[in-house]
């Protein structure tokens, strides 16, 4: 099974 | 304030189908540099960014920066009252609180104004890093929007394996698997649809198809689509315009 990861996890808030 | 004036309409129409569907309501960040549009989709798995440079308008007037809060169905809606080979002027005072839209036939005999109302928008600004990626996949934007959806029927998700051979898109679902690859081809006769690979190291990703689809809504915006991968990292996929580019960043599902 695959896990959706989220942008968040690559992207940091500005 | 802003003064826009977009010779093809049509062009303005194009963006906001390819976005409408992934976001909901954006912020139109306005500068001397043209506009520009940065969001995640209500899930936080993909991401538009949107440019329009400044020297795709005439005149373009931007004397001080203002984001431009816009509810994207709603201003979806008053494009459609544009005529596809209307001109197109956006305009906006320093307060921001109404976007004016004026749509000009090309006999300069039919003159249509709109006013959308603005909202206020908190938006989280995502500071996406400089990424040097493993492999860069230059491609016909329609065989991508093909692909894409032909292997939906198989699946909701995507391995892309990308080597110096080839790239290959599969799917597996309970119906059965398929794949297409499409070879490196650089000296087909049509540039439009050549494959070009650019490769530090083999890639293999999985990402969800429907994000996918959404994203080949841009396919009328550009010829030519470019995937960009690294292992872990989010796809990009880039649609380039002539004064401009509309990249939608996808992340990654992963093996538990």
């Amino acid at each position: 099974p695959m896990m959706q990861k989220s942008l968040l996890s690559f992207f940091k808030t500005a | 304030m802003l003064e826009a004036r977009l010779q093809t309409g049509a062009l303005l129409k194009k963006v906001l189908e390819a976005i409408k569907e992934l976001i909901t309501d954006a912020n139109f960040d306005c500068s001397d540099n043209g506009i520009a549009l940065q969001a995640m989709d209500n899930s936080h798995v993909a991401l538009v960014a949107l440019l329009l440079r400044h020297d795709g308008f005439e005149p373009y007037r931007c004397d001080r920066s203002l984001a431009l809060g816009v509810n994207l169905v709603s201003l979806s809606k008053v494009l459609r009252c544009a005529g596809n080979d209307d001109i197109i002027t956006l305009k906006a005072d320093d307060t921001a609180d109404v976007l004016s839209l004026t749509f000009e036939n090309t006999d300069n005999d039919r003159i249509s104004e709109y006013e959308l109302k603005l909202m206020d928008i908190d938006s989280e600004h995502l500071g996406i890093p400089d990424t040097t990626y493993e492999a860069v996949v230059q491609m016909s934007s329609a065989e991508f929007a093909r692909i894409c959806k032909d292997l939906q029927v198989l699946s909701d998700s995507v391995q892309i394996d990308v080597t110096k051979e080839g790239v290959k898109f599969g799917a597996k679902g309970e119906l059965g698997s398929g794949a297409v690859t499409l070879k490196q081809n650089g000296n087909v006769d049509k540039e439009e649809e050549a494959t070009l690979i650019e490769l530090q190291q083999n890639v293999s990703l999985n990402f969800s198809l429907k994000y996918l689809v959404n994203f080949t809504k841009a396919t009328p915006l550009a010829s030519r689509v470019s995937l960009s991968m690294s292992s872990e990292v989010p796809l990009l996929v880039e649609y380039k315009m002539e004064a401009g580019y509309i990249r939608y960043y996808l992340a990654p599902k992963i093996g538990e």
